[in-house]
């Protein structure tokens, strides 16, 4: 799984 | 932040101010699909919940305020200000029958079964399938006006500029992201057949029509 910051795309 | 991500936001921010513009100055939405616009904007509302909670940067709050704002803006031009511009016989195509879909399918595929994981799954499922309703529209009036086609090819180069972001983050950072990456694909490729009529005819200064 991906850490959080993974989400840092729109 | 890598040049392809950039340019491919640049490109999506450009799609959709040129439809907001578009429909605000001809004060009509014809040819413009509601359907796609209402669930653009679930895209965006279900994967920007983080907005005030996870703050990455200016310019990622910055844009997603700026995305979640325009669709309300160009919802709403459709749906109430030129209301009576909405060619809602040829927008028929069935919403329920993407999201119901793809509502499940964030439930079963996903990286982590938690609320905001699920919705941030089931918007980039959403987003993939989302301009389903504006090509079938297209495909049933049978052309589209030159703004709303360079809005599409905007708004499909984004995507594709995802993926070429994608590989260049998998080589340079060992950073993947199997969900984004193939409903990204599955998004590209839906935009193939209108990418294809697009360097055709609309950079050739013609109309864009379908083949009747």
């Amino acid at each position: 799984p991906l850490d959080e910051e993974a989400k840092d795309e729109l | 932040m890598n040049i392809f991500r950039l340019v491919g936001d640049l490109s999506h921010l450009l799609a959709i101010l040129l439809l907001l513009w578009k429909i605000w100055k001809t004060r009509s939405c014809a040819g413009v699909s509601g359907k796609s616009q209402i669930m653009f904007g679930l895209v965006y509302i279900t994967r920007y919940l983080d907005l005030f909670t996870n703050f990455i940067s200016i310019y990622n709050t910055t844009m997603k305020a700026i995305f979640i704002a325009v669709a309300i803006a160009t919802i709403y031009l459709i749906y109430f200000k030129f209301k009576a511009t909405y060619d809602s016989n040829h927008d028929t195509f069935r919403m329920e029958f993407l999201i119901v879909p793809v509502g499940g399918l964030a439930f079963l595929v996903n990286h982590d079964f938690t609320a905001l994981e699920i919705l941030w799954t089931f918007s980039i499922y959403l987003e993939s399938v989302a301009i389903l309703p504006q090509l079938f529209m297209i495909s049933k009036t049978g052309e589209a006006e030159t703004i709303t086609s360079h809005y599409l090819f905007a708004l499909g180069s984004y995507r594709a500029l995802y993926i070429v972001n994608w590989v260049y983050r998998y080589y340079f950072e060992g950073f993947f992201d199997l969900i984004a990456i193939v409903a990204g694909c599955v998004q590209t490729i839906l935009y193939c057949d209108f990418f294809y009529l697009y360097v055709t005819k609309v950079m050739h200064g013609k109309k864009l029509s379908l083949p009747a």
